[in-house]
């Protein structure tokens, strides 16, 4: 499901926007060459869909983000944006001059719990840090 | 999603719903990004013993309390759970009072199951909590409850206890009363000891033995918000590494 998030005001100039300034999720601006800047998408699970709920307590469902769209930086190919930005990541390292940093990179990762009886009825409390992309280059 | 209580995306999302196929994918995934290595199949518990609360309670709160704490971004450990990054809570399975003659003193024993401890994990705390309630037959005198582990027991003799832990509290008193029993963790991950004994003794101020039953230490027949459990602090071991997708 996606949830309506706060929105940024667009850019006012006409040079192609910074890569790690780009619109939030429902402007569907473009680029200035036309293509459609890639866009956060959250995916949310309902534990309740998977069948879980008699054994999973808290949380409800599992929530993470991803983008989707072509990454605002011309490679001129048409993956989807996770994968172009680890193919522009490298570029970036052999020319840094030349091609930047890919904006869809994720710079935070999050952790995750979950609050589920064990087979023996034990209640258990699991953590682990780094393990859910929540942000990533341009949102 | 199918119809059925529990949160409902806001309307005008897109929902889908999941084929068999999906669900069985999608459970992989979500199941590797909690760190799980596969579906618990909790046993159901018969009726007449429905699961106690006190432990779920307990736990609920903790999540709580941590959840806080899962958007901070990869820093240092969280302050909630401290260096722990796996709680277990342990429902008490066997309980046994002894008072046999008079002059000995009376005991109360609550046994733990351990078997779902995964292996190589460290115990950072570990705290036995039984609730108390107000004893008017003592007045209001103080009391000395003293928490052993039950080590080895023998047929013919007193079993081989190890001291965890001794709180001093008033008769009256009432509400939970937590042990540490952390002590105990280094036998129990260096033999393997499977089923756990913890024992209670309580004195009082002259050192006459008193029944924690009639104390006020509440055990398997109190109501289930109130039963007695362990909790279990593990280390945190290093994050898994998430494979790429």
């Amino acid at each position: 499901a996606v949830r309506p998030l706060k929105r940024r005001p667009p850019k006012k100039n006409n040079e192609l926007p910074h890569p790690n300034k780009l619109p939030g999720i429902f402007d569907d601006v473009h680029g200035s060459d036309g293509r459609r800047v890639c866009r956060r998408h959250e995916l949310y699970v309902s534990f309740q869909d998977l069948d879980w709920l008699d054994w999973v307590i808290a949380p409800q469902g599992y929530s993470a983000y991803y983008c989707e769209g072509e990454c605002s930086f011309p490679l001129d190919s048409c993956m989807n944006a996770t994968n172009h930005a680890i193919l522009q990541s490298l570029v970036h390292l052999m020319k840094p001059d030349t091609v930047p940093k890919a904006c869809c990179a994720p710079t935070k990762l999050s952790a995750t719990s979950v609050l589920y009886y064990d087979s023996s009825n034990n209640v258990i409390l699991r953590k682990h840090r780094n393990m859910v992309v929540k942000a990533c280059g341009c949102h | 999603g199918s119809g059925g209580a529990g949160p409902r995306p806001p309307p005008g999302c897109p929902q889908r719903r999941l084929g068999a196929r999906e669900r069985r994918e999608m459970q992989r995934e979500v199941l590797a990004v909690l760190g799980l290595p596969g579906r618990p199949r909790p046993r159901a518990p018969p009726a007449a013993a429905r699961l106690p609360a006190s432990a779920p309670l307990f736990m609920l709160d903790l999540y709580h309390a941590t959840a806080g704490d899962d958007d901070e971004d990869g820093g240092p450990p969280p302050r909630g759970l401290g260096r722990a990054d796996l709680v277990m809570s342990f429902v008490n399975v066997v309980e046994r009072d002894r008072a046999l003659a008079p002059q000995e003193p009376r005991w109360k024993e609550f046994r733990f199951d351990l078997t779902q401890i995964p292996a190589g994990e460290v115990v950072a705390a570990a705290e036995l909590r039984v609730y108390k309630l107000p004893s008017p037959r003592q007045g209001n005198r103080t009391l000395h409850v003293s928490t052993f582990a039950v080590f080895a027991q023998h047929a013919n003799r007193e079993s081989d206890l190890f001291f965890l832990d001794l709180q001093t509290l008033r008769a009256g008193d009432e509400g939970w009363l937590v042990m540490d029993v952390t002590a105990a963790s280094d036998r129990w991950l260096l033999d393997g000891t499977k089923d756990l004994g913890l024992r209670l003794y309580v004195e009082t101020e002259d050192g006459h033995s008193v029944d924690p039953g009639l104390a006020g230490l509440l055990g398997r027949r109190a109501p289930r918000s109130k039963q007695p459990f362990m909790v279990t602090f593990f280390r945190a071991s290093p994050s898994p590494v998430r494979a790429p997708r």
